[in-house]
């Protein structure tokens, strides 16, 4: 990578949403936040997953994983054609 | 595909998918490098409107414009960001920031998913005829996810999330990534949502075949495709001055060799590096090389470019040997010079006489094309094959398709070679790869789609796996050319596609997503792990349940026996999707000259109505057999007028 930074996808339980949020958007932002001031999120997921990418470091997505609501935090893979 | 449709008895498409009505409003959805709009497989002369409901896009770029949708390419978008972020800003002066594909691989999947009718296509000359699509009528929109970097797991899941909300019917996804568990890849986390929405989700099974364990996109809601060869070929004879003479493949079109004998030299004898023999950039000796047909190894750099890199040098001809990795497979190339590439023992002999005789020569002649070839299909060597390492107890790959030097519709910024020095330009391609069979599959699917809409996913793929052939008419077992002996289950699935069968399968295997949650229980899969698939954190496992991964109502038989043999026993439930009727079972397995007893209870399964469903439990029993040793057989279901089969692959742990 460029930096020290790596994408993961977070997996979030869509019902664990706190009433203080009214969109899963803001929450997700909230969550993400919460481990890191300088990451934001590349893609919210809304419809096949609930969650969203992010750039952070290997400590940030270990953090991540303790939060309210955070499923699954899986290291983003590259593909190739076959 | 101026082939595939007449191998795979499509002649009378219109027969499987009506041509006016809305049921030929099935999308297909392509994650892939992008589209090349202006080709004329795209052409939406005769279609109706855009199905109602399709919230698709066209979007611009700077050399995309958002007319170059239209009735037949109802959708073309790009994703980036993930990309971005991990390699920063794309180089717009090697990609197009736009759905517009510059590599060429997704305008071929999707033209051969879907592509229209387009007559008089060829590649300089070679397979020429007219090309199709397997589902011509279906609808196509393609989402550009890989680029030169390759394709991220952050935009892929993005795609798929924003085809499904588009409206696609099927997606179509020819590239993979290892093995991981199945919450821990995207593609079968995205693929479990969109099965559960009616999706049929087809994907290549890899490349990285012959060796065992060797498939990914495994997950048993995803349709696995491996490879097979069509009757079609491409030979080129090289003959040398000894008058020896050898058959090889070959799409070179331009000026010929000379009809008289041409120097011929192996490359590890006019190169001073360690390595010469593979025709490396910078390897060859140019007053070594001048004029001859040089004989070049086969790995670790393009077989294409190996032509550039004689040619550069100042040699006349090339012919590229098969090492061991390759064996007899004959993979035909667009080569820039006269070539061809032939098989490992013709390799041999060639290399052998090239470096004993210092005055050996060459010719090499070129055939065009031929049809008719058998036996076909056989198994690509480079067909990534089972057992699956992720969940051993479903088989995987399910179908080969053909996936064998494919024509289809081609990228207007590349040559056919992909290499960047290629300055031809062609509108068709011919390339090889499970990325060309699953869009093979894809295609069938939607056509599946389109006579049965009421089928799910699961329905859709049992058809296309029961009715799948797994012997030639003479009766022997397909080959894989790897071996030169007939393909296992590991390497076919349940053996080649038959989509005429398809369409009327008699019974199908359907699984409901409840289905795949037991599964998932099962392999002790926990609540994150389960709720990262299903979105649901309700999909819990049931503490006073017993769960079993045999219970899957999948349509094959993959059978774990302990080393010490025993008996495994697997339930399944069939649903009459055909006329009413009776079915008896037919099963047998063996492990070499050991037979495993298959038995199964009842025998036999009436139906007196569509809809009704029948289940009935396998008994496998079988001695005790050193770990890792394989079985195989099949079980058959018939009527009078259908023959249900599964495929069965069993292993000693």
């Amino acid at each position: 990578g460029r930096d020290d930074r790596q994408t993961y996808i977070v997996h979030m339980s869509h019902s664990a949403m706190p009433n203080d949020f009214v969109e899963h958007g803001e929450w997700y932002a909230a969550s993400l936040q919460a481990v890191s001031e300088a990451a934001t999120v590349l893609y919210t997921y809304d419809t096949l997953v609930h969650g969203y990418s992010a750039r952070l470091t290997r400590a940030e997505a270990e953090a991540l994983k303790s939060q309210p609501g955070v499923l699954i935090v899986n290291p983003e893979v590259r593909y190739e054609l076959h | 595909t101026t082939r595939t449709p007449e191998f795979l008895g499509l002649d009378g498409t219109d027969a499987l998918l009506p041509q006016s009505s809305t049921g030929s409003d099935v999308i297909i959805g392509v994650l892939d490098t992008g589209v090349w709009p202006e080709r004329p497989s795209y052409d939406d002369t005769g279609f109706g409107p855009v199905p109602a409901g399709w919230k698709g896009e066209c979007e611009k770029g700077n050399d995309f414009k958002s007319s170059a949708c239209n009735k037949k390419l109802i959708g073309a978008r790009f994703f980036l960001t993930g990309y971005e972020a991990a390699k920063g800003p794309v180089d717009t002066s090697k990609e197009s920031r736009s759905p517009r594909d510059n590599d060429g691989h997704g305008t071929h999947t999707s033209s051969t998913a879907a592509g229209g009718a387009v007559q008089g296509a060829d590649l300089l000359g070679y397979a020429a005829g007219t090309a199709k699509g397997m589902a011509p009528r279906a609808r196509v929109a393609t989402y550009k996810v890989c680029w030169v970097g390759g394709c991220f797991s952050s935009d892929i899941l993005k795609a798929m999330e924003v085809a499904v909300t588009d409206g696609v019917d099927v997606l179509s996804l020819s590239l993979g990534g290892g093995t991981a568990d199945y919450y821990r890849d995207s593609i079968a986390v995205g693929a479990f949502s969109a099965m559960e929405k009616g999706i049929f989700v087809s994907c290549s099974a890899g490349n990285a075949g012959p060796g065992a364990a060797t498939l990914s996109n495994g997950a048993p809601w995803i349709t696995t495709v491996g490879a097979g060869t069509i009757d079609r070929d491409f030979p080129a004879y090289v003959t040398l001055g000894n008058g020896k003479n050898y058959t090889g493949v070959s799409l070179y079109s331009g000026k010929p060799l000379p009809t008289t004998p041409v120097p011929l030299i192996y490359a590890g004898n006019a190169s001073n590096s360690s390595m010469g023999q593979l025709c490396m950039s910078g390897s060859l000796i140019p007053e070594k090389v001048a004029g001859k047909i040089v004989l070049c190894d086969r790995g670790t750099n393009a077989r294409v470019q190996k032509g550039f890199i004689v040619k550069d040098a100042g040699g006349a001809g090339m012919i590229l040997a098969n090492t061991a990795a390759n064996g007899e497979e004959l993979v035909a190339d667009a080569h820039i010079l006269p070539g061809s590439g032939v098989g490992e023992k013709a390799g041999n002999a060639i290399r052998d006489y090239a470096m004993s005789d210092p005055k050996a020569t060459a010719t090499i002649v070129f055939a065009g094309t031929k049809v008719g070839i058998q036996p076909s299909p056989v198994v690509a060597a480079f067909s990534s094959r089972g057992p699956n390492t992720v969940t051993p107890s479903v088989l995987k790959p399910d179908i080969i398709a053909p996936g064998v030097n494919i024509l289809a519709a081609w990228s207007g910024s590349v040559g056919p070679s992909g290499i960047a020095g290629d300055s031809r330009r062609v509108g068709f391609n011919i390339i090889s790869g499970t990325s060309m069979s699953c869009p093979h599959v894809s295609g069938l699917a939607a056509l599946l789609r389109a006579a049965h809409p009421e089928w799910s996913p699961a329905a859709i793929r049992s058809a296309l796996m029961t009715t799948a052939y797994n012997e030639y008419p003479n009766g022997n077992g397909i080959l894989d050319v790897a071996t030169g002996r007939p393909a296992t289950p590991l390497d076919v699935g349940a053996g080649h596609v038959d989509p005429g069968k398809a369409v009327d399968p008699g019974l199908v295997y359907d699984i409901t997503t409840a289905d795949y949650v037991d599964f998932l229980c099962a392999l002790n899969y926990g609540p994150m792990q389960i709720a990262t698939l299903t979105k649901r954190s309700s999909d819990g496992c049931a503490a006073n349940r017993t769960y079993a991964e045999s219970a899957l109502n999948y349509p094959s038989f993959a059978v774990t026996f302990p080393a010490g043999g025993g008996t495994v026993k697997h339930t399944r439930t069939v649903t009459n999707v055909g006329q009413p009727g009776t079915y008896k079972v037919a099963a047998s397995a063996a492990a070499g000259s050991t037979p495993v007893a298959v038995s199964v209870e009842p025998s036999t399964l009436s139906f007196s109505k569509a809809g009704e469903k029948q289940s009935y439990t396998v008994s496998f029993t079988a001695p005790a057999k050193p770990s890792g040793t394989n079985g195989f057989g099949r079980l058959v279901w018939s009527s009078d007028h259908h023959l249900v089969a599964s495929p069965i692959a069993a292993t000693w742990n």
